[in-house]
């Protein structure tokens, strides 16, 4: 895992809430609200599930922590988008809670549902976009969350060990975490 | 001889056009070999953070700058290291992916990112 340069991360006391909202006027239309809202929802609770952070959504896009929005081409950041593939997403590091989607991209949440060829799963994306927003860069491991890259029609959304080390260095670990990986270590530690 | 890519190329910085055809030139380029297409790769290469060029113009030989930032590229992305446009390099290079530069091989751009939206807020 890597840290954005200066290790920036939310600097409230522990255990955070942090809001998030969507933009009502940069929304797509190719997905209902509440297929985008669970999805969201989902990674959201897949990093609460391992840092002392809750993440709620509320109604008010001005004062929200994090902001939500699918946006087409130059959308006033300096980072425009570029059509279908490419570049699907973007996200600012702590405390700047910016998440912007490419609104040219065909979203899914289930691709039993499209047989496009260049459908993207919304909820990977969303995961990655919000371990940008709690501090994480890159990562080079292919199975994380974090790494830059996702094929259409692929799912990588479940967070790898290296996500979780990752995040976990900067916020510490959620008291009620227990994965598959420390519960693998517990038995090799009792075996041995 | 330099070959050419027998297809438009695109402009934009994030997205790599090439053809099956173009692969077997691309994999043997080396230091030194000129490819009309070459700065395409360049110019994705300084995107996502891996090439320096104040200039934003980019040749299309296959310079020591170039193979510099394939060997960052390769080693960051988790792929062989070889230096060159190798196919695993170019399939890689052609799939989706976030917007951010990969930010531990150039601190910079994203304290670059941090001015700007300090400025803007």
């Amino acid at each position: 895992f890597v840290f954005f340069p200066g290790k920036p991360r939310w600097s409230r006391s522990m255990p955070m809430t942090l809001t998030y909202a969507f933009s009502r006027e940069n929304m797509i239309h190719s997905l209902s609200m509440k297929e985008i809202r669970e999805a969201f929802q989902r990674a959201f609770t897949r990093w609460a599930s391992v840092i002392p952070v809750s993440f709620v959504e509320v109604s008010d896009f001005e004062l929200t922590d994090i902001k939500i929005g699918f946006y087409n081409g130059e959308h006033g950041d300096g980072e425009p988008f570029d059509g279908v593939l490419g570049v699907l997403a973007h996200s600012f590091s702590p405390e700047i809670g910016r998440l912007h989607l490419d609104a040219a991209e065909t979203w899914a949440v289930d691709f039993r549902s499209t047989t496009s060829e260049v459908a993207v799963d919304l909820e990977s994306v969303a995961t990655h976009e919000i371990g940008h927003l709690l501090g994480l860069s890159h990562s080079s491991v292919k199975e994380a969350v974090m790494y830059p890259s996702l094929r259409p029609r692929d799912k990588r959304a479940d967070l790898n060990i290296d996500d979780i080390k990752g995040v976990q260095s900067l916020y510490g670990s959620n008291p009620n975490f227990r994965s598959e990986w420390s519960l693998e270590s517990d038995m090799s530690a009792n075996q041995g | 001889t330099t070959p050419t890519l027998a297809h438009t190329l695109t402009q934009s910085a994030t997205k790599i056009a090439i053809t099956n055809r173009n692969i077997h030139s691309l994999n043997n380029a080396g230091r030194g070999t000129k490819i009309t297409g070459i700065s395409q790769f360049k110019r994705y290469l300084h995107r996502f953070g891996y090439l320096q060029n104040n200039n934003i113009s980019f040749s299309d030989e296959f310079d020591a700058v170039l193979e510099s930032a394939l060997f960052r590229y390769q080693r960051n992305l988790g792929l062989q290291v070889t230096g060159k446009l190798d196919s695993n390099t170019v399939s890689q290079m052609i799939t989706p992916r976030c917007g951010d530069p990969d930010t531990n091989t150039t601190p910079h751009h994203h304290n670059h990112v941090h001015k700007t939206r300090l400025t803007k807020n």
